[in-house]
């Protein structure tokens, strides 16, 4: 085993929400790319690369 | 790492000495300023390898949860913080979750679980597949499409649309979606650490064992090409669901691992607040 080495195991956050009217039912999707850059800046990671489809995002991110 | 956003749902998952918790506080505000509320919260984690290097708040599960209740509204007040044991002590499995209405009531809907796969101790030849070759010219996508399709990836769900990644020097990360599904791949190759992980989700109404107990059913499928992928030593296997049927989810996960030669150690289930289930089991390689 390594002294130190770049961890593997991942940490993994799932939040659930809940309103009255998303618009056209698209939610968080709403989010413009730069608030979601703004939240990531706080994880220390940024985007690389997405794809999206009619249900939702994915992104894969840095690190 | 990834990052996926639903209408009404998100998931981050991180590695390396990211702080994924300090998310949540503009999340929330976010998500406000969108009007909706949060409604449940769960975090999950293996056995850091390098617990040193985490910083705040990740130093320790321990600070993770106070970090986790502090910036939780109160709402969200059916919580709960457990560590489920195994006997392979590198695989732990760290669970948070919180949510505002009586565990009573499930979330996400009561067919869908999401199963995540921990492997360590990766199959050499297979782990060098995720190495960049030097020089190689390639962009980060384009290479990423190649360890893709070297190393078998696009054959673990023929359905899915995959976007790709491959770091410099080495690692690699993708995101398949399908329909409303997602499923997940991160790859740490180094030898002696190396790591996978592979995510995704499922329902029960999907497919179900063939009466004669073979490999038909599409799940059992999925698991072992994604496994076999990586051929680790050391698997867990952690199975999420909402559903009564819990007990038959990990009884086909340990029938998908078998015949890939892994022996299943221990298995533990417990119940959480949003999350319903959680199933944790773990299994070695007969050859270690």
């Amino acid at each position: 085993m390594a002294v130190s080495g770049f961890e593997g195991f991942e940490k993994r956050l799932e939040l659930h929400f809940s309103g009255d009217d998303p618009v056209f039912n698209m939610g968080l999707r709403q989010l413009p790319f730069d608030s979601l850059e703004q939240i990531l800046h706080e994880v220390q990671c940024s985007v690389v690369s997405a794809v999206g489809n009619h249900y939702f995002d994915a992104y894969v991110l840095s690190e | 790492s990834s990052l996926f956003v639903y209408p009404t749902k998100i998931i981050i998952k991180t590695c390396g000495t990211t702080q994924l918790l300090k998310s949540i506080p503009p999340l929330l505000h976010h998500a406000l300023n969108l009007g909706l509320t949060i409604s449940s919260c769960r975090y999950t984690r293996g056995n850091f390898i390098f617990p040193l290097s985490q910083p705040f708040p990740h130093t320790s599960f321990h600070e993770e949860v106070v970090y986790l209740e502090d910036s939780l509204p109160n709402h969200l007040c059916y919580r709960k913080a457990s560590v489920m044991p195994s006997n392979i002590t590198a695989h732990v499995w760290h669970v948070f979750s919180a949510c505002d209405q009586t565990p009573l009531v499930h979330f996400p809907p009561s067919d869908l679980y999401t199963v995540e796969i921990c492997m360590t101790e990766l199959d050499r030849t297979q782990a060098r597949k995720f190495f960049r070759r030097p020089g190689d010219g390639k962009t980060g996508d384009a290479a990423g499409k190649e360890m893709t399709e070297i190393a078998g990836i696009h054959k673990i769900n023929p359905n899915a649309l995959i976007c790709d990644f491959a770091f410099d020097p080495c690692g690699y990360s993708m995101n398949g979606i399908d329909g409303d599904r997602y499923s997940t791949i991160h790859v740490t190759p180094e030898d002696g650490y190396s790591y996978a992980s592979f995510e995704c989700v499922g329902s029960i109404y999907d497919d179900e064992d063939d009466e004669d107990g073979g490999d038909g059913d599409d799940f059992i499928r999925m698991l072992r090409r994604a496994v076999q992928v990586f051929r680790p030593g050391k698997v867990s296997v952690s199975v999420t669901t909402a559903t009564t049927a819990s007990h038959r989810l990990w009884a086909r996960v340990a029938g998908a691992m078998e015949p890939l030669g892994l022996k299943c150690r221990s298995c533990m289930a417990d119940e959480f607040p949003a999350a319903g289930s959680v199933v944790f089991q773990t299994f070695t390689a007969r050859r270690k």
